[in-house]
């Protein structure tokens, strides 16, 4: 996740998903927007947070089996780059998808839901809290 | 091959490079019409 | 020498739509192995990969999710990994050729064997032959001690003849004293334990092979990273280390050991020993340095980085090498003070776990070592080395003025040329067999994410036809492949 070009990646999956939605002509751009926040943070917890260990072998014998991905990054370290950008984004994706909707009050509250999902389980105090 | 390599089907199996490239045409036509619809 | 050396090192920067398309490909790797997996689950799909008949309580084995990149991505290009060869690995080399009808999850031999240019394994001083002094000397061993001790040094003692190994290693290296071992990853593995313990503190370099890494938790010391060799990060951890000491109790360090290698052989660097001399007798701190890569491919008299830069052996408290990549064996070697040595000599893991060396296996080093000190009454042994630093600076020149991304030091015999994308690593070594040249191409996890790469090894075995013949085979994968990468306007940097 530090590596060159990661978060640039991050961003622009992100946008895709809004693109192939904005894409169906049923869906309007209110909607769009708050179908993808919603999916991002939906993803964006169940990645971080509720998966385990690593996608192939580590040679640490099975320490990261027990961690989640967000507790992985930077081997734990608080408030690095990547994790503040991490942090960030659910954040900003709910200011503009209120901007969207126009402060909509059925909207605001899935923003609102979605969003505390994505970042409340990122705060230093929920490490490594199951 | 270019288009292969870069986006990694050149890695899988020639149902999935068939499902991917449908996908990503039917993403693309969508979106010509929906902007089409649009403007 | 240092500022001409460093000034050799180059590692140009990943450009940015590369490392994003990069990305972008594994995401889409992922996202399709995720529904293949699904697919095996609901049973539209069976599945290939080894199942654990085991009762329903039983641990399994490997956690599902830690094979998802083995099953998902590495099986699907593994046709260009662990190819089995039909020929000692000299400077060519036979690959049997596989075929497959399922997607690289079963193959079949075709029988071909396609005679192939090896850039793939270490073989610096072309001394993997099955002809010559050295094979002679190896099977002339096997009449006389027969093939292996069958037993451990501790339990049934030392064969004369690893005593000549280890008194002509000393004296190669102009150190006091040596121990040899069957292994080279065990050399580190086995013996770090032996070195360091609890209370002390082991400063690692971040790219540092595994057997380091496993070698140094297996001691139980502290262990921290540091940058690759970045002698700022390394000079800042030794004084945090020193001025706060163990965490919590902030009692000071035993004692300090700094780990680096000679030779980086992903990233083609080499370490900067002078510099690191420097801090570790301003912090007095011990220094181990693994000259695995370096030691007979590095240096005017093949010497290593200790030759390369001209330093006092002295300065250096672990020799650790290995006999794999430059004497066409295998093993590895501790060199240093004699009290050091004899310590190991004791407490080496590797003394009561592991057997003694095979004979043939030592005397194929020792008649390389006479061979390269010059010893068998011919210079065969300085041409070889002249030899492979001049195809080294050859090979790197061309492949840089052909616009590729090479990295690492101008005189590492590990030439490393950046492909990042993971289609790419299949592309260029099947491409570049079909051109007649075996090379390694390498992809995460072994490096980064974004920093695929295919390594070539040149050895003083390869004449420059040959390397010409892979030059220009290069060249054309280059083109087809699409690995100009470089932005530099070659030839960019060339002195």
């Amino acid at each position: 996740l530090n590596s060159r070009g990661v978060w640039l990646t991050y961003i622009i999956l992100v946008f895709v998903l809004h693109f192939i939605l904005l894409s169906i002509p049923t869906i309007t751009t209110p909607v769009a927007w708050t179908l993808t926040t919603t999916i991002h943070n939906v993803c964006s917890f169940y990645l971080f947070h509720l998966i385990k260990g690593a996608p192939w072998e580590t040679s640490d014998q099975g320490l990261a089996r027990r961690f989640t991905f967000w507790e992985q990054i930077d081997n734990g370290v608080q408030w690095t780059g990547t994790r503040k950008f991490l942090q960030i984004v659910p954040i900003v994706l709910f200011f503009i998808a209120s901007f969207y909707t126009k402060y909509d009050k059925t909207h605001f509250m899935i923003n609102m839901v979605t969003m505390l999902l994505a970042v409340i389980p990122k705060f230093p105090i929920f490490f490594g809290v199951r | 091959l270019q288009y292969l390599l870069n986006t990694a089907l050149y890695m899988l199996e020639p149902w999935e490079r068939l499902l991917f490239s449908t996908l990503l045409i039917g993403i693309l036509s969508t979106a010509i019409y929906s902007a089409f619809v649009f403007l | 020498g240092l500022a001409h050396s460093d000034s050799l090192e180059d590692f140009e920067e990943t450009p940015t739509w590369a490392a994003v398309i990069t990305v972008l490909g594994y995401a889409l790797l992922t996202a399709l192995g995720w529904l293949r997996d699904f697919l095996r689950n609901i049973g539209l799909e069976d599945k290939k990969t080894a199942q654990e008949p085991n009762p329903k309580d039983f641990v399994p084995l490997y956690q599902s999710y830690e094979c998802f990149y083995t099953r998902n991505l590495y099986t699907r290009i593994r046709d260009v990994f662990n190819q089995p060869i039909a020929s000692v690995a000299g400077a060519t080399v036979q690959v049997m050729e596989r075929l497959s009808t399922d997607f690289n999850w079963t193959f079949k031999f075709s029988g071909k064997k396609l005679p192939s240019i090896n850039l793939g394994s270490y073989n610096y001083l072309g001394f993997a032959e099955n002809y010559g002094p050295c094979s002679d000397q190896a099977t002339k061993s096997i009449e006389k001690y027969g093939i292996s001790s069958c037993s451990t040094r501790h339990e049934l003692g030392t064969q004369h003849y690893m005593k000549d190994l280890e008194s002509l290693m000393s004296e190669y290296l102009n150190v006091e004293d040596c121990i040899t071992f069957g292994m080279g990853f065990a050399t580190n593995a086995l013996n770090i334990p032996a070195l360091a313990g609890k209370g002390d503190l082991i400063l690692s370099d971040k790219l540092n092979h595994t057997s380091l890494i496993l070698g140094a938790r297996l001691s139980g010391a502290a262990v921290y990273t540091f940058n690759h060799n970045d002698i700022q990060d390394l000079e800042k951890r030794l004084r945090n280390a020193i001025i706060h000491g163990q965490p919590r109790t902030c009692r000071p360090w035993k004692k300090i050991l700094i780990i680096v290698e000679g030779v980086y052989s992903m990233e083609g660097s080499l370490c900067s020993l002078p510099k690191i001399i420097e801090l570790k007798k301003k912090y007095k701190a011990y220094l181990y340095v693994d000259e695995a890569h370096s030691i007979g491919a590095i240096g005017s008299r093949g010497r290593g980085v200790v030759d390369y830069w001209n330093v006092d052996p002295n300065d250096i408290d672990i020799h650790m090498g290995t006999f794999t990549k430059s004497f066409g064996s295998a093993g590895g070697y501790i060199a240093g003070k004699k009290s050091i040595i004899d310590h190991i000599r004791i407490y080496t893991h590797s003394g009561c776990y592991s057997t003694s060396m095979s004979a043939p296996i030592v005397f194929q080093i020792i008649s390389a070592l006479s061979i390269i000190m010059g010893r068998d009454g011919t210079n065969d042994g300085q041409k070889r080395i002249q030899q492979l630093a001049c195809n080294v600076r050859y090979f790197r020149r061309q492949l840089v003025d052909m616009g590729f991304i090479v990295y690492g030091n101008d005189n590492s015999p590990v030439v490393p040329v950046m492909i990042f994308m993971p289609a790419k690593i299949a592309a260029v070594n099947r491409e570049m067999l079909k051109r007649g040249c075996a090379v390694v191409t390498v992809g995460f996890p072994a490096t980064l994410l974004t920093e695929s790469r295919v390594r070539f090894c040149i050895s003083a075995g390869h004449t420059k036809e040959m390397l010409d013949h892979a030059l220009k085979a290069m060249d054309e994968v280059g083109d087809l492949v699409a690995l100009r990468y470089s932005k530099r306007n070659s030839p960019r940097r060339w002195h």
